[in-house]
C-alpha cells in the first residue's frame, strides 16, 4: 500500500487539433496540482485535505470549467457545483447554484463538516456561505470571454455543450451525435 | 468539469469534484457533480470523481457502480471502472479512480480526457486523449 492520487481536467470532444495555447496552460496547470498533491501526500497530510487543496487550485485556473471560468447558464450566469467524500467514514457534503463562492469545494467540506446534512443550494448554500465566512466574489469574477463566446455559439446552434465542445476559431462548433427522441439531455 | 481522488499513506480515500455544468444548461439544472453516487463517491474500497454528461452519469450512478462490483463482484478497480464507462454511452463519461491499495484507473470514452496521476512509487502520467 502507498499514496496514490489522479486528476482531471474534464472530458469530451477535444480534437487532437486543439492548438498550444489551449492545450499547454491547461497541461501546465495539471502539472503544477499533480506537484501540489504528491507534494501533500508525501508529507503525510490526509486525502481528504489532499483533494480539496487540489481542486481549489483546479477551481482557480480559468482554463477549467468549474471556479473561475465556469461555462454559463442560457441565461448568462454561473452556476457551480461541488461535492467531496470521505471514503472510510462515508462522510460527504455537497453544494449547488453558487454565483459569488470562490472555492465550492471548502464549501461542500463545510456542509460536510458543520451541518447534518449532506446537500445545500442556490440561497441556502449561499447563505451558509456567508455565515461561515468563506471567500466571496462578484460573480462576473468566474465569467471568462471565451465562455461568453460559447454560450453565445451554444445559443445560435441551439445546443447545450460539454467540456471541451467549444469550435476553434474560424471552424465552425462540433456536433454531438443527434440524442433520441426520449432522451432529455439536451435541455438537462 | 474538475476533480480529483487520493489515497494517503494510512489507506484514507477521498474524493472531491467541481464543475460549472454545461454551456447554455437551464438555470437551476442539477449535473452529477453534487449527486453523491453519481459523480463523486468514496468508501472504503476506492474513490471516485467523474466528469462528462451529467444526465447520463446520473442515470447510470457511475461512482457508485464502480465500488459496488468492487465490494459485491470483487472486482480490481481499473476493470470495475473499465467496465462501468464502457456500459455507458460513447462520447458521455470520463473518471479517476483510485483504490485503498494504491491502483489508479483514468478511463473515458469521450475523445479525450484531461488527466494526471502519481503514484508513490514513482509512476507520473499526465495526457489528454488515448495514446
Amino acid at each position: 500500500m502507498g499514496w496514490a492520487l489522479a486528476l482531471h481536467g474534464g472530458a469530451g470532444d477535444i480534437p487532437r487539433t486543439l492548438p498550444p495555447e489551449s492545450r499547454e496552460p491547461r497541461l501546465a496547470t495539471l502539472r503544477r496540482c499533480l506537484d501540489l498533491g504528491s507534494a501533500a501526500l508525501r508529507d503525510g497530510r490526509a486525502a481528504l485535505d489532499v483533494v480539496e487543496l487540489v481542486v481549489r487550485e483546479l477551481e482557480d485556473c480559468p482554463h477549467f470549467n468549474a471556479g473561475r471560468g465556469s461555462v454559463l447558464t442560457a441565461e448568462g450566469t454561473v452556476e457551480m457545483e461541488a461535492c467531496v467524500m470521505e471514503g472510510a467514514t462515508l462522510r460527504c457534503g455537497a453544494v449547488s447554484g453558487l454565483s459569488t463562492v470562490a472555492n465550492a469545494v471548502s464549501l461542500a467540506r463545510l456542509v460536510m463538516e458543520k451541518t447534518p446534512h449532506i446537500y445545500l443550494a442556490f440561497d441556502g448554500a449561499e447563505a451558509f456561505a456567508r455565515d461561515q465566512g468563506v471567500e466571496t466574489r462578484d460573480p462576473s469574477h468566474f465569467i471568462t470571454e471565451n465562455n461568453i463566446e460559447r454560450l453565445r455559439q451554444a445559443k445560435a446552434a441551439n445546443r447545450v455543450q460539454i467540456d471541451y465542445t467549444q469550435p476553434l476559431k474560424g471552424q465552425q462548433a462540433p456536433q454531438d451525435p443527434p440524442a433520441p427522441v426520449d432522451d432529455n439531455c439536451q435541455t438537462g | 468539469t474538475v476533480g480529483c481522488v487520493a489515497v494517503d499513506a494510512a489507506g484514507n480515500l477521498a474524493t472531491a469534484t467541481s464543475t460549472g455544468g454545461l454551456v447554455n444548461k437551464m438555470a437551476g439544472r442539477i449535473g452529477d457533480t453534487p449527486v453523491v453516487g453519481a459523480g463523486t463517491y468514496a468508501n472504503a474500497l476506492c474513490a471516485v470523481s467523474a466528469t462528462g454528461k451529467g444526465e447520463a452519469i446520473i442515470r447510470h450512478t457511475v461512482a457508485r457502480d464502480v465500488a459496488a462490483l468492487m465490494e459485491h463482484a470483487g472486482m480490481p478497480l481499473r476493470d470495475a471502472a473499465a467496465r462501468v464507462v464502457a456500459a455507458t454511452p460513447r462520447g458521455a463519461v470520463g473518471l479517476v479512480a483510485v483504490s485503498r491499495a494504491g491502483e489508479v484507473s483514468m478511463a473515458h470514452n469521450t475523445t479525450g480526457m484531461f488527466r494526471a496521476c502519481a503514484t508513490e512509487d514513482g509512476h507520473e502520467e499526465i495526457g489528454i486523449w488515448t495514446d
